[in-house]
């Protein structure tokens, strides 16, 4: 759009010898706990002469990138979802014409960096778009909305919009001050029952670091937290697009006891600063116990250690003593978790023998590991498999993966496989307080078995729809698609258990209202439901994918993955986004990072180009450029400079 | 609140209003016996200027006991409650559930109604009445609906638990009353002679909006004489009381 008066004198203002950002967008609009946002941004070569023109973007490691497009002084360049194979034989094809060039995504933390650059002449103007979706999580209580913002210098036009629309409700909504003391208050909220709109739209003058200052002081997370409320305890079914979603997500429940067995890993690696946040975390974590929980810990390096062979009930003189044991840890040796986690499922199966498990309680290994395995069973397939064999059906392993020295795909793998979650904890950030938020969202399981199913022959392709436990503050997420019918709504039911009640809940939703409602909404995200089954789809397979026990099975998961993604547009692990000129002449290629464990990326610094050209002067984070004068098409071309991120 | 008590061996509805006070509990069933107490709260209506002679009671809240269980149901116009001791639970109007704990079984229709039955014995069905909010008078309240059929144990008592065994009644001297509309007659019932009306109440189980008309001879004076006692003897102090019998 054409700036007003004021802003062009802004662009005036901060209109260097370089690269000048003249607008700065970003938009999510959330729809049904699924967002699609945008960052959009305009950038002017203002200086003498061409210039390497780059747009950095940090992306939650939970979305799929949907487009990039990019518009150079009139050539447009879209995106498109294509297998990676196929994908890059294009790319290949258009690289040896000397007609390509690189865009990365990085790996960092729960973040991935995506960078595109160009080489443009001076004067001359482009546009860049990027496009992602990604479903909203509760967790203890809220769903937690993150955009990494680093515009790197004054923007004249900076604009942040979150738009969310629940048709249920929405509950509360916050927009926490996560962009610190300059910031404070800027953020507005407007809502009423059904929306809400957070607008952070910081002039010239709030950006700048001080008065006098030509840095912008706007670099980090914006954050909004919300949830819907709750009026039925059966959930909330929404029918739109031909798809359904139930979210289910009831309170008021009492927790059931907990059987749980801590397995710490105290090995060499973990001295200092990771076992000091440890240690703390579990102090919390045993204090949170109650007479109706039981617990043991286990600590291991090369040695097991139990301190004690059997549960004990969470007594205030139990968990004193279970905290001096802790303290007094002290780090060294090697790692022997396949040996941990055995003893750790002998416990339960010991306490289960005994008949001190109840049976409606929920019995969990939680293990905290901060390295591979090193001593006894090293093979990590072989120890997948010993552990599945000793778990029971109605026991869970949850676990904690501190640092990058760790192969969360295994720590994950084998979680998923018995019925738990697993998560990463960054040690260069608080673990302790990372381990006792990931603890509390396990720590008050409120029902067991929970399945959720529909009339016969009313939906298809369902995604997963019975799960283990339902934890408080989380929610449960069952999509699919409807079948043609003669009726007017749409049923689900579920059953559960909980302490010692059995539930059976029921609801419905009509099959056009929602529809009709979000062709009301301005800033709706039409299309919710369909994207949203597929994105759960697309990851529950790649999760089956990475369990598959024959190469005949992958094969089948990866073409129903392929099949999705490309339908959908995400940019998956299988997938990847060529952009393409209008003439289909020029390209670009988006693959996915690969994990920092599995070799090419540097863990957690955000960059994966080794051989990149040394920058110059102090370039921002996102807008980097190059002196090197290079002349047209806007497109350099620069073969040697060009490094693929390959995966898979 | 107005009760009707349906005597199947006399083949008549008797009816009686209990205009008690807002906050008020008031036993319904109480079975030492079988260990199911049913009471129900009274909530007034909403007070108009000064009128406050004028307020109106209802069940806002009706409690199902089974003390073997050690289980209590709550059941308000806002929500429905699952208590056993140190655990509650507690569940919406706004979705069909059906909940179990050990004998005791609850069955929710979504805004509609709520059925409690207690080993497939005792049976109480509440039916939500949601009002307009901004009503000037009226609120939310529930009606109470406790079939014939429940098995009581002879212990059994309370303004309707008592009629579990159904005393015998006699209804003669039919005549005019002062109201061409309404006959009076008199009730012979547990010693007593009774100066009866016919009237009607309303059914709301079929129809919530309109329900339907079940004629009944109507008792004066809170049921006094029909019922065992002065209506505040079913006062009780909490929701799982049982009536205390001299």
């Amino acid at each position: 759009g054409v700036l007003t008066n004021e802003e062009q004198e802004d662009f005036e203002a901060v209109q260097g010898d370089d690269i000048t950002v003249e607008s700065y967008r970003v938009e999510s609009r959330i729809t049904s706990r699924f967002c699609h946002t945008t960052f959009k941004s305009f950038v002017v070569n203002s200086g003498p002469n061409a210039q390497s023109i780059g747009f950095h973007v940090q992306i939650p490691k939970r979305a799929f990138i949907t487009n990039f497009t990019m518009n150079v002084n009139g050539v447009t360049f879209v995106g498109s979802v294509k297998e990676k194979t196929v994908a890059r034989n294009l790319y290949a094809q258009a690289r040896a014409r000397g007609k390509a060039a690189g865009i990365v995504r990085a790996n960092s933390q729960d973040m991935e960096t995506f960078k595109a650059e160009v080489h443009v002449p001076s004067g001359n103007r482009i546009e860049f778009e990027l496009h992602y979706q990604e479903m909203m999580y509760r967790k203890l209580g809220l769903y937690e909305h993150t955009l990494h913002l680093q515009p790197g210098r004054l923007v004249p036009r900076f604009q942040l919009d979150v738009y969310i629309y629940e048709p249920n409700g929405i509950a509360s909504v916050e927009v926490p001050n996560t962009l610190g003391e300059h910031f404070t208050g800027l953020a507005q909220v407007t809502s009423n029952k059904h929306k809400a709109h957070v607008v952070f739209k910081p002039s010239l003058k709030q950006q700048r670091k001080c008065d006098n200052c030509t840095t912008s002081a706007l670099s980090g997370i914006f954050t909004v937290k919300y949830d819907v409320i709750r009026e039925s305890a059966a959930g909330e079914l929404h029918v739109s697009d031909g798809h359904f979603v139930h979210f289910f997500a009831p309170t008021n429940l009492s927790p059931l006891p907990k059987n749980i067995v801590f397995v710490i890993d105290v090995s060499g690696s973990m001295w200092g600063v990771k076992m000091k946040q440890t240690v703390e975390a579990m102090q919390a974590i045993l204090d949170d116990l109650t007479m109706d929980d039981y617990f043991s810990i286990i600590d291991f390096n090369h040695n097991v250690r139990c301190w004690s062979d059997e549960l004990v009930q969470g007594s205030t003189i139990q968990v004193a003593e279970a905290k001096k044991y802790i303290q007094d840890i002290k780090p060294n040796g090697g790692t022997n978790i396949n040996e941990a986690l055995l003893r750790a499922g002998q416990i339960l199966h010991k306490a289960a023998n005994q008949g001190m498990l109840n049976s409606r309680s929920v019995s969990m290994i939680i293990l905290v590991s901060d390295g591979d395995p090193t001593v006894g069973e090293i093979k990590l397939s072989a120890i997948q498999k010993n552990v599945k064999k000793i778990m029971r059906e109605d026991f869970s392993l949850f676990s904690l993966g501190i640092g990058f020295d760790v192969d969360y795909d295994f720590l994950e793998r084998i979680a998923t496989e018995n019925r738990g979650v697993a998560q990463r904890i960054y040690a260069n950030k608080d673990a302790s307080e990372q381990l006792r938020r990931f603890y509390s969202q396990v720590s008050s399981p409120l029902l067991r078995k929970i399945t959720v199913l529909f009339p016969e022959g009313s939906v298809s392709d369902v995604t997963q729809n019975s799960f283990d436990k339902y934890f408080s503050g989380s929610e449960l997420v069952v999509a699919g698609k409807v079948l043609p019918s003669d009726g007017t709504s749409l049923n689900s039911f579920i059953t559960a258990s909980s302490d010692r009640l059995d539930l059976s809940l029921q609801t419905e939703a009509d099959y056009m209202r929602l529809d009709a409602e979000l062709a009301r909404q301005q800033h709706a995200f039409t299309g919710f439901a369909r994207q949203m089954w597929a994105y759960i789809t697309v990851n529950q397979l790649l999760s089956e994918r990475s369990q598959a026990p024959t190469a005949s099975r992958k094969r089948k998961i990866t073409q129903r993955i392929l099949n999705l993604a490309v339908e959908h547009q995400f940019v998956t692990p299988l997938t990847a986004l060529l952009v393409e000129s209008e003439e289909a002449n020029e390209k670009l290629l988006a693959d996915s990072p690969k994990d920092p464990r599995k070799g090419c990326c540097g863990g957690g610094s955000g960059t994966v180009i080794p051989e990149r050209t040394p920058m110059v002067e102090s370039p921002p984070p996102w807008v980097q450029l190059t002196t090197t004068p290079t002349p047209s098409p806007a497109l350099g071309p620069l073969p040697e400079r060009l490094t693929i991120v390959d995966n898979d | 609140p107005h009760f009707i008590i349906h005597l199947p061996k006399n083949n008549m509805d008797v009816c009686f209003n209990i205009d008690s006070k807002p906050g008020h509990i008031l036993n319904l069933v109480s079975d030492p016996g079988t260990g199911v107490v049913v009471n129900g709260q009274l909530v007034g209506s909403k007070r108009v200027g000064v009128e406050k002679e004028n307020v109106k009671t209802y069940f806002g809240t009706i409690s199902v006991f089974s003390q073997l269980d050690g289980i209590m149901v709550t059941v308000s116009t806002d929500r429905i409650q699952l208590t056993d001791g140190k655990h509650n639970h507690s569940f919406s109007w706004g979705a069909t559930a059906d909940i179990t704990q050990d004998r005791v079984k609850v069955s929710i229709v979504k805004d509609s109604q709520v059925t409690v039955t207690v080993d497939e014995k005792i049976r109480v069905m509440m039916l939500l009445h949601r009002v307009w909010k901004k009503h000037p008078t009226s609120v939310d309240f529930l009606g109470l609906y406790i079939p014939n059929s429940n098995q009581y144990s002879s212990k059994a008592h309370g303004l309707i638990g008592q009629f579990g065994q159904e005393p015998e009644v006699r209804v003669y001297n039919l005549h005019q009353g002062a109201d061409p509309l309404k006959k009076e007659a008199t009730m012979e019932v547990k010693g007593n002679k009774l100066a009866v009306t016919r009237g009607w109440q309303k059914d709301y189980r079929r129809d919530k909006k309109r329900g339907s008309d079940i004629f009944c001879w109507f008792i004066h004076n809170s049921g006094k004489g029909f019922i065992d006692g002065h209506y505040t003897t079913y006062i009780v102090p909490r929701l799982d009381s049982f009536l205390q019998r001299p």
